[in-house]
């Protein structure tokens, strides 16, 4: 994950996708990365079975996002037993887009030279944000005040930081500060970020010095994103 | 297109109070 780093984006811990005992022996752990403007996801794959494996290859279906492998996977020699590999695989956003329930619902399909192995990975929505994200200040009021209440979703969020620290760390992760105001001493954030789809989204933090509860308020077009925001702030900001 | 700047800065002053208190 070295390049990750290199932008001080968050990345979470790669998780298994696919369980060895339903991967006939393959088992798959992985994350999603963003580097250099680029989509990754970023796999181990494990040969637990009793049989070396090779040939192998990667299919996404359609998704939310079109998100498609930029290259084919690159394994070139076989994968003995036991043994483990670091895999990444970049992505880009223009393949075919199918709304999928949940909208951040990925399906894999992994192939090689024992079966097809299929498996779900969501994707955490930061891995999405690009880094053009920044609206301008008159566009923001503009959509903010045009966007009806309904399509605002309000959530309490803990956060153990200055307003400025949290700034800052939402910035490396393509989170922007349009605008922040101190009001009686309550710190107030407009952030806008953008989805590799091109959807802005708003947003709004309330936070009280020495009261780590504040408030994030989601504002966007569909409010089926509000969610997937909340959870990519809290990975961001609790990390 | 400095007065445009201050427009702006008012506005988000104001959105900023009214959204302070409920």
């Amino acid at each position: 994950s070295g390049p990750g780093l290199a932008t001080g984006m968050y990345v979470e811990p790669k998780t298994v996708w696919l369980p060895a005992a339903k991967g006939k022996g393959l088992e798959v752990s992985g994350t999603f990365g963003r580097r250099q403007g680029q989509v990754f996801m970023d796999m181990t794959f494990t040969n637990k079975a009793m049989q070396q494996m090779s040939q192998f290859a990667i299919q996404l279906n359609k998704n939310s996002f079109g998100l498609v492998p930029a290259s084919p996977l690159s394994i070139a020699s076989p994968l003995n037993m036991n043994q483990t590999l670091d895999v990444s695989l970049p992505l880009n956003t223009n393949g075919p887009v199918q709304r999928m329930d949940p909208i951040n619902s990925l399906q894999v399909a992994v192939k090689n030279n024992i079966d097809v192995l299929y498996f779900s990975s969501p994707i955490p929505l930061h891995a999405l944000f690009v880094e053009t994200g920044e609206m301008e200040r008159r566009d923001f009021l503009n959509e903010w005040k045009n966007l009806p209440a309904a399509n605002e979703v309000q959530f309490p969020i803990e956060i153990h930081m200055t307003a400025d620290e949290a700034v800052q760390k939402l910035k490396t992760s393509n989170i922007f500060t349009v605008a922040r105001r101190n009001l009686d001493g309550q710190d107030m954030l407009y952030q806008s970020l953008k989805l590799t789809n091109n959807i802005f989204i708003m947003a709004e933090i309330k936070m009280q010095p020495g009261n780590p509860t504040a408030t994030l308020s989601i504002k966007c077009q569909l409010v089926d994103f509000s969610n997937l925001v909340h959870e990519s702030y809290k990975a961001i900001l609790q990390n | 297109h400095i007065g445009g700047d201050i427009d702006l800065d008012e506005s988000f002053s104001k959105l900023a109070e009214s959204r302070s208190n409920p």
